[in-house]
């Protein structure tokens, strides 16, 4: 399973965090505007956080970050 | 399977809660205004709190908290 | 598969039920008003209990307890 | 999979009847109006009896038993 | 994979036919006006026979007994 | 996977045809008019078969024997 | 994965066919005007040929045989 | 997974082609005008093909070969 | 899984290409016009080539080729 | 999972990438205008890249390449 | 899964992301105006990156990058 997410502005932030007892990031990738990043959900990221004006699709629906 | 998390003021918290005999929170995310947390059900979460302002998409519907 | 909870006022609890020969409350989880608890099934809760004011959704529907 | 069962009035009971050879009771919950219950089925219960005025959500539909 | 069955009248009966080379009534539950039984198909019940007055739902559809 | 079969007249017969090398009837149930008859496939039973009159719900769609 | 037949006249012929290396009737089941048979595939059973008139219901549609 | 043919002439052929290296016409199915087959794929059967007029139903839609 | 391919004229081509390091046609089935073939993805075949004027229905969608 | 690709000019390219650490075309398939080819992803073909004019149709929806 | 990238412009680049610990591109292929690729997540790659102006359809829906 993964989400998308379409950086409207630059310098907008995507964290993977953590799977397992700790959370914490383990990446953090930069998105200048009109960039997209298709991320997954994997052995060793168990939740994403987004900062900064974005579009984000996933299969639960679609919300805009940043707003 | 995962739930969004759009905080819609400051200091939104996500609580993951224990999976076992215990429920207690072992990680507390704290979300801004506009940031995103897409965060999934684990070996370690099997219950998920949120305090504060927020748009909360899951399979199930969407609801808001804060309000 | 889980369920999501918000609270409609102060106070309403979600009991977790055990899994097995005895059906007993293994954790009770508070929520005041505007807070939301996205809870799954697992190998200790078998069934659970909401008293209060709260708005409920489930793959199976929606409804509103304490109404 | 689970059932949704809401309580439209007090002393509502549900009773998860056994799997296996034997078809008894092996528990009774109650509940009182506005209370809700969503049970699943287990290795231990394998039917659920309702009685009194309540409303179920099931994935074959929606009935409201006590009426 | 269940059934839900809603009585319309007292005295409905729900028979559990057994699985296997045999199919004979292993158990039969009285439903009284009102009264909801979901039951499950299992290793021991291949075929539910209704008798009386009720309203059956189930994935291929909803019928009425007894009329 | 089941079929529902409703009699609409007294003595509706469904019989379970083997599974296997040999197809011949291991059971005949009889329904009266109203009774229904939920009804699996299952390690013994590979084929159904209605005469008389009722009404039969599948997955496959829907179809009236005896007329 | 199942199949259902409903005759529209007498003498409606379901023949199953053989899987493996061999395709030849291992059974005939012979319908009358009204009867229906609900038939799966299986072990033994790779095809199945229909003479006469009869509706057909499948997964993947509905046709009249012998028309 | 199977296909639905129905003749809508006599002399219709339905041949099974073998699975493997080898693509040859296993076995070839006559049908006559209203006569109905309905196929699966198998271990034998990776392919096959339909000469004459027939109505052919499948998962993937519907098509009229012999037009 | 499987297409259906229909052809529209004689002469159609179907060519059934290797899996593995290699990517050649082991086997290339003609079909005249009216004539259909139902084709699966198997152990050997991982591309299927069409040429001449055909119907394709697949879970994809459908397409004409030749055309 | 496969994606069909209907060449709508002469010398379209449908190149196959390797799956793994290296990312190198493995087989480059030409198609003239009107032929299709139906391809899966398999254990050596990770990734498509098509060249040319042409009509795609994928599970996520169609698109025109060389437009 | 898979994903389709639709170069809308020359020099669109599509870098694959490593799965596990690190996060590093390891393949970044280049696509000219109207050239398709479609790409899979698999061992190697958890996240796709997409710079340049480019239509890209995915389960989660279509977005477009570079604008
Ligand atoms: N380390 C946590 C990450 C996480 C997933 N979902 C969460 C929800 C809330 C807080 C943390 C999380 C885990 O594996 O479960
Ligand atoms: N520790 C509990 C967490 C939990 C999940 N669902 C719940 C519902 C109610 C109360 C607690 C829970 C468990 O593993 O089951
Ligand atoms: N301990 C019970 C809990 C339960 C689940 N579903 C129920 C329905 C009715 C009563 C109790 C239950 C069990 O494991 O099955
Ligand atoms: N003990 C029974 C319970 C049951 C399930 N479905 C039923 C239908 C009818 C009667 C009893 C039942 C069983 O395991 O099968
Ligand atoms: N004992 C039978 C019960 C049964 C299931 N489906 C049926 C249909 C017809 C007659 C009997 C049955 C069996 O295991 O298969
Ligand atoms: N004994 C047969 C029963 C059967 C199933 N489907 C059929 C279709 C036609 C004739 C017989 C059958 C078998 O196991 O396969
Ligand atoms: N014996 C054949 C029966 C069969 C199934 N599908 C077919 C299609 C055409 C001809 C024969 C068949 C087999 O096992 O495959
Ligand atoms: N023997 C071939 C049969 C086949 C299936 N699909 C095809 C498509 C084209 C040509 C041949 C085939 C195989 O097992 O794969
Ligand atoms: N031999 C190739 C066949 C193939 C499948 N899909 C493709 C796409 C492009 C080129 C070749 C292919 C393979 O097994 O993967
Ligand atoms: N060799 C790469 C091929 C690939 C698949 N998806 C990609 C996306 C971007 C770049 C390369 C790829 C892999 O196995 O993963
Ligand atoms: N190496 C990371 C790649 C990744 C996937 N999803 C992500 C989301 C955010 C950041 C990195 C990632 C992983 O295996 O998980």
């Amino acid at each position: 399973r993964y989400i998308v997410v379409k950086a409207l502005e630059d310098g907008v932030t995507i964290m993977g965090l953590t799977r397992g007892k700790d959370t914490r990031s383990h990446h953090s990738e930069r998105l200048d505007a009109g960039e997209v990043l298709v991320a997954q959900f994997t052995e060793l990221t168990a939740a994403i956080k987004i900062r900064g004006k974005a579009e984000i699709l996933t299969e639960a629906g679609r919300v805009e970050s940043g707003t």
